[in-house]
């Protein structure tokens, strides 16, 4: 039975995909079988791992319209164990197409709770918004993951998207927890990333992950060239944070 | 009469909010009467201009509601000339709050055409995202500017930005423009920064401004201080940026 876990954070640009595809390759290449849901209509992810989004025939809106289609749209990637459920823009739609549907907020669960079987993880990458898409991630998973740029905009934030999590634990799924928080893109030049360390280490103790992902400059071309970075540049700082980051997931989810 | 812009980019954290505060405060230095309008929810131009969103009585929602409300929500910031509609959270509920109404991309354009005479500019700060309020900010706007960090991702998303333009400047708002593309978080001493830059150059040519923003640890640190950068560090090279790009601006719009 697979963990289900949500990368969240309404704030824009503060690592969500780029923490969904590498701990998703990082957990494969631990020997683990993983489904990468990509819910974004943006489908960074699914560029990301070098997947066409204009020539995808099937993508996470169908199972978003129909829980119970063929599965046909889940396709593997370039590393062993590793399944992608891509997007494109069609997704863009869902959420207004939506707005009527009683189970509105439980369509990506439906399909979820289908193939939750099949693999060891299930990480679902959320778009920059705390609407429809994005509850549906945290409707679906047993947790979420934050990750938290080391900026001063993206800490602001933090609080409505606390608030959200409890609004969805009340009323929408009970069992849902924090998983943890990600400091992401962390600068150790710069000041401004070691207070907000600090900040977010004072409120959220242990909650905070020790692993703690460095700005590096090859976690920003790897997915130019559609590769996770473990297989873009196995030695650079960024691949070896991604795969610290899986060892302590892992004992953190006890698998 | 008052030109209005929006700052526009559904990718996340590509600088919309630096570049809305900052190039408004430029513009107001350089003698200009200038209205900010923050119209994300996650209200990161509010807060990054010293405003505290919990204590606010009146947003950018009441006029999204009733865009005939009384004035008394735009307030005065702390540089002479610049005003701010502040938003908060109470934004969320507006997209789906404006789902059944016949006007409902509109809204925005009925407040700015109606304070339009009282400015130089308006500037409109958007969300991560492409929907009803970002529509609301474009149908209400004489052109867009697009901000761009050079990285893969952002450029990613430009196509999907600009067949969302297209499908406005058909239907809802003919005589859109799109003033210009930003580049921003330029990092010198980064391939990817370069090659982003000429491939933008080469698509759009002219409609790239000269002027790109630097990466700057200090346009990073000032919205903590509740300050613009030009308040907070008229030396950096991110206010220097931000007024050789007010300059470009000012020229490009012939005013
Ligand atoms: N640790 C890092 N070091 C350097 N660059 C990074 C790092 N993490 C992410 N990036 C780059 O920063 C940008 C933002 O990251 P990413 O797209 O993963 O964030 P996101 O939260 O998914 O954004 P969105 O809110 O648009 O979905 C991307 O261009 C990515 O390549
Ligand atoms: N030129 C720059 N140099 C350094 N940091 C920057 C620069 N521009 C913006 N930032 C920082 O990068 C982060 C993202 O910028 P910003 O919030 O302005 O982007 P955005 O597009 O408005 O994000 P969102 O999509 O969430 O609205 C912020 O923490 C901001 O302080
Ligand atoms: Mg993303
Ligand atoms: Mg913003």
């Amino acid at each position: 039975m697979a963990v289900i876990i949500s990368i969240v954070n309404q704030k824009g640009g503060v690592g969500k995909t780029t923490t969904a595809v590498n701990l998703s390759a990082s957990l494969a290449v631990a020997g683990r079988k993983v489904l990468l849901i990509d819910l974004d209509p943006q489908a960074n992810a699914t560029t990301g791992l070098g997947v066409s989004k204009k020539e995808l025939k099937i993508s996470v809106y169908r199972y978003i319209m129909d829980p119970e289609a063929p599965l046909d749209g889940i396709i593997p990637t370039m590393i062993d164990r590793f399944f992608l459920l891509p997007s494109n823009s069609e997704l863009v739609g869902a959420e207004v197409e939506l707005v009527e549907a009683d189970d509105r907020a439980f369509r990506l669960r439906n399909f979820t709770e289908r193939v939750r079987k099949d693999y060891d993880f299930i990480i679902i990458d959320s778009p920059p918004s705390l609407g429809l898409l994005t509850l549906n991630s945290i409707v679906a998973s047993d947790g979420i993951i934050i990750t938290l740029q080391c900026e001063f905009y993206a800490l602001e934030g933090l609080s409505a998207l606390m608030n959200t999590f409890e609004r969805v634990k009340e009323s929408l799924n009970p069992s849902i927890k924090i998983f943890g928080i990600i400091l992401t893109m962390y600068d150790i030049r710069n000041n401004l990333s070691r207070q907000v360390m600090e900040e977010v280490k004072k409120h959220f103790g242990s909650l905070v992950y020790n692993t703690v992902i460095p700005r590096n400059v090859r976690l920003g071309e790897s997915p130019s060239f559609g590769k996770p970075i473990i297989l873009y540049d196995a030695t650079s700082k960024g691949s070896q944070a991604y795969i610290d980051l899986a060892r302590e997931f892992l004992s953190k989810v006890g698998k």
